[in-house]
């Protein structure tokens, strides 16, 4: 079977759901300045599993909203208008639904694949922990 | 009551690769 190093390479999906590979994408991340979008897109499959009957699930998207998407930070920038204001319509209306940030989180990990993944897979933080 | 910062981060921890 193929290594975790080796699988890393092959897939974004792969890299974050390896916890010693999240890891070390979060350091390289932290260094590009672009943590964000790594933190909201756990956020985003954390948001998936609560339930949605639960009060705390209401507070946890506004959250995730004003953190990320609200402001002018690198996962805002990174989305389209339209994916912020189904988001933004979302929480205004209190329309809470495990699927409200699946768009998002899509055009977050595009994002990441085609640039922060490539880059790390040649970074040397990269080539160090191999 | 939690803080959002609490909130968000029990949110991302939930999501994380679980150690071996």
């Amino acid at each position: 079977p193929d290594s975790p190093l080796v699988r890393w390479t092959k897939s974004l999906h792969f890299l974050l759901g390896d916890l010693d590979g999240a890891h070390l994408f979060r350091t390289f991340l932290e260094r590009e300045r672009c943590v964000d979008a790594l933190d909201f897109w756990f956020a985003c499959n954390g948001f998936r599993q609560m339930d949605l009957k639960d009060t705390k699930t209401l507070r946890v998207a506004k959250v995730i909203f004003k953190r990320y998407i609200e402001n002018n930070s690198v996962v805002a920038k990174q989305l389209k208008p339209a994916t912020k204001t189904f988001i933004r319509d979302s929480i205004k209306k209190q329309q809470i639904d495990s699927a409200m940030f699946d768009q998002a989180q899509t055009e977050i990990q595009s994002h990441m694949e085609e640039n922060a993944y490539q880059m790390f897979l040649t970074s040397d933080i990269y080539l160090e922990y191999v | 009551i939690d803080s959002e910062d609490d909130l968000l981060q029990e949110c991302i921890s939930s999501a994380m690769p679980k150690k071996k």
